[in-house]
């Protein structure tokens, strides 16, 4: 762990009682590559050690701690901060609540819709509409449709020859039909670098206005997190993130990246495949399992 | 990078060394990898940046080892893919059974994945498109029988090639990775030799984890192979130099988009190309 990692590197330094210039630089290389192992960005990391050794070298020394667990403990709480900063839930003010997610292939986003609506339906009383808005995947629609069954909320009838944007239009409609007042869009995946694809989101941004855009990102991803998430976020203004899969043994450095970058709340985590799989983001955690 | 004083100095070994970081080789393997390289560098007598990325090619084409050719005995020749939730297992299969068609085989796909809302539906599609029959079970039967019954059709019925999907998983989910054991433990003892290959598929965006997935997928069932996806993104897959200098396993394959047309061999010289930017 980073904690055996710096025992060891200030051990070398015997008899040093504080932390000063010289056994900062070996103790914060140390914490560089932990970061980098994590799969936290390497420009994010960059900055996140010049702010560490900002406040190491200005710190009051704890009689209680060695070195290396004072730098531990200014690095996990400098994390915790970044990752948390002002905590923010889902926006439920406005009914109909209208949730559109977003991202990359494959990370998650048609059975975090359906996380999601179980959520609503049992922590906010909320009665939710699944909208399936990717026409492009095969059957797509159908793992909607299957998992809006397995919950028992209504469906928006996609079908593959409809224009995504008239979709969600319509959906709202529907939804309001049905008496329910929470809605949920699901997406397609899509890289990017897609422009006609990214302009569709823009597309049913602007029709349907949605209080929550959120960008849901594999828990394994790498240093091209930054990228993709600030793509998004700039085309779209997400107001959250979801962190996927984060059952596994990713480190999930992502997570600060896709803060970092972006600013936006981390407000989910998918720990699972089951619809009960979804928790709300706890930075101390995140920070821990980031840290290793 | 090759702008500047043109040579094999300091600052274009610090510039590589962000670039490979960035492109998520991790800081251990780019660490050998460049130690690798001002080796190779001198032996080659490669003083210039601009003849670099010769020597690049030439480390890489190295380091990946070339894919074997499978020995099947008899037909059909099986391929099993595995890996984690999300990678593209499905529509790599549909991209692999496309490219076996023109090559006039004879394809069965097998739904293998028993669990996810829709799993058998997205196949079925994707095999009428390919011209490739598909066998199914009911949802939540058993894979292995899945995987049993497919290759026994695939027997009797004089198929070339199946190819055997299998639910997502995350390699940390030990009873999930025992179910993999069983699956491939039915096909040996229907079809010695099966399965002839088994595929894991890793999805370039992703990061150190790629080593953990590949550690826990090949002691558990024994990779022959990898499929690296999605490498039409921005993501440069660099782990894999990782996992290569590690496990030594070939890359067969890159998807490079979500049409069955989107695959193609994986090239150590294009994969050189694109780190390089
Ligand atoms: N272990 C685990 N698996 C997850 C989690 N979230 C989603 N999955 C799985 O990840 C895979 C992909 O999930 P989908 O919901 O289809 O992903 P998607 O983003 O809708 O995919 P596209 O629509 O193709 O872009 C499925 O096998 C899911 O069961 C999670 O938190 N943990
Ligand atoms: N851009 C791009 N997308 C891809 C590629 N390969 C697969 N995809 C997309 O990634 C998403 C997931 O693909 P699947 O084939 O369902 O992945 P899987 O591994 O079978 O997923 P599970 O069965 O849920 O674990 C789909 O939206 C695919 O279209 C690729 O090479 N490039
Ligand atoms: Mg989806
Ligand atoms: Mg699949």
């Amino acid at each position: 762990s980073l904690t055996d990692r710096l025992s060891e590197a200030f051990r070398k330094m015997r008899g040093q009682a504080r932390l000063d210039e010289k056994n900062i630089q070996d103790g914060l290389r140390e914490v560089r590559l932990a970061l980098l192992e994590a799969d936290v960005n390497f420009k994010v990391v960059k900055d996140f050690i010049d702010r560490v050794r900002d406040k190491a070298m200005g710190a009051d020394v704890l009689k209680s701690l060695t070195p290396g667990q004072q730098l531990v403990k200014l690095v996990h709480d400098e994390l915790v901060e970044l990752l948390g900063g002002e905590q923010k839930g889902l926006d439920l003010r406005q009914k109909p609540v209208k949730i559109m997610l977003v991202g990359l292939q494959g990370s998650g986003k048609t059975t975090t819709v359906a996380k999601l609506a179980n959520l609503l339906r049992s922590k906010y009383k909320l009665k939710p509409y699944l909208v399936p808005a990717d026409v492009y995947r095969p059957a797509a629609i159908e793992q909607l449709h299957v998992l809006a069954k397995q919950l028992g909320v209504p469906a928006y009838p996609s079908t593959t020859d409809m224009n995504p944007a008239d979709i969600c239009a319509d959906a709202i409609k529907k939804a309001a039909e049905a008496g329910c007042d929470a809605i949920l869009f699901d997406t397609a995946g899509r890289l990017h670098l897609d422009e006609p694809l990214m302009e569709e989101l823009s597309a049913i941004k602007a029709r349907c206005a949605p209080q929550e855009i959120l960008f849901v990102a594999d828990a394994m991803t790498g240093q091209d997190a930054v990228t993709v998430a600030e793509a998004f976020n700039a085309r779209l203004d997400i107001t959250g993130v979801v962190l996927t899969k984060m059952d596994g043994d990713a480190r999930g450095g992502a997570a600060l990246s896709i803060k970092s970058v972006t600013g936006k709340s981390l407000k989910f985590v998918g720990m699972g495949e089951k619809l009960s799989d979804l928790e709300v983001f706890h930075p101390d955690r995140a920070a821990s399992r980031i840290l290793g | 990078l090759f702008g500047r004083s043109g040579g094999l100095d300091d600052a274009f070994w610090e510039e590589l060394e962000e670039i490979f970081i960035m492109a998520d080789m991790g800081s251990e393997a780019t660490q050998k990898l460049i130690g690798n390289l001002k080796k190779r560098a001198s032996s080659m007598a490669v003083t210039e940046a601009a003849r670099f990325r010769e020597v690049l090619s030439a480390e890489l084409e190295a380091i990946f080892p070339l894919p074997k050719k499978p020995k099947v005995a008899a037909a059909p020749e099986v391929v099993m893919m595995v890996g984690v939730n999300g990678v593209g297992k499905t529509t790599t299969i549909a991209k692999l059974a496309y490219r076996a068609r023109l090559q006039g085989r004879k394809v069965l796909i097998a739904a293998g994945d028993t669990f996810r809302a829709a799993a058998i539906g997205q196949l079925e599609i994707w095999a009428a498109r390919v011209g490739a029959g598909i066998f199914s079970k009911a949802e939540g039967s058993d894979p292995a029988a899945v995987a049993f019954e497919a290759v026994d059709m695939a027997q009797r019925e004089g198929f070339d090639l199946v190819l055997l999907d299998t639910a997502g998983r995350l390699h940390t989910q030990v009873n999930l990775m025992e179910e993999l054991r069983k699956i491939k433990r039915v096909l040996e003892k229907k079809h010695p030799g099966a399965p002839h290959r088994i595929v894991l598929v890793i999805d370039a965006t992703t990061g150190q984890n790629a080593l953990s997935q590949t550690k826990l997928f090949h002691e558990a069932v024994g990779v022959d192979e990898i499929v690296l996806t999605k490498l039409d993104g921005t993501a440069k897959g660099g782990v894999m130099v990782s996992v290569a200098i590690t496990h030594r396993l070939p890359i067969s394959f890159v998807g490079l988009g979500e049409k069955m047309e989107d695959l193609r061999p994986f090239v150590g010289e294009d994969f050189a190309k694109a780190l390089l930017g």
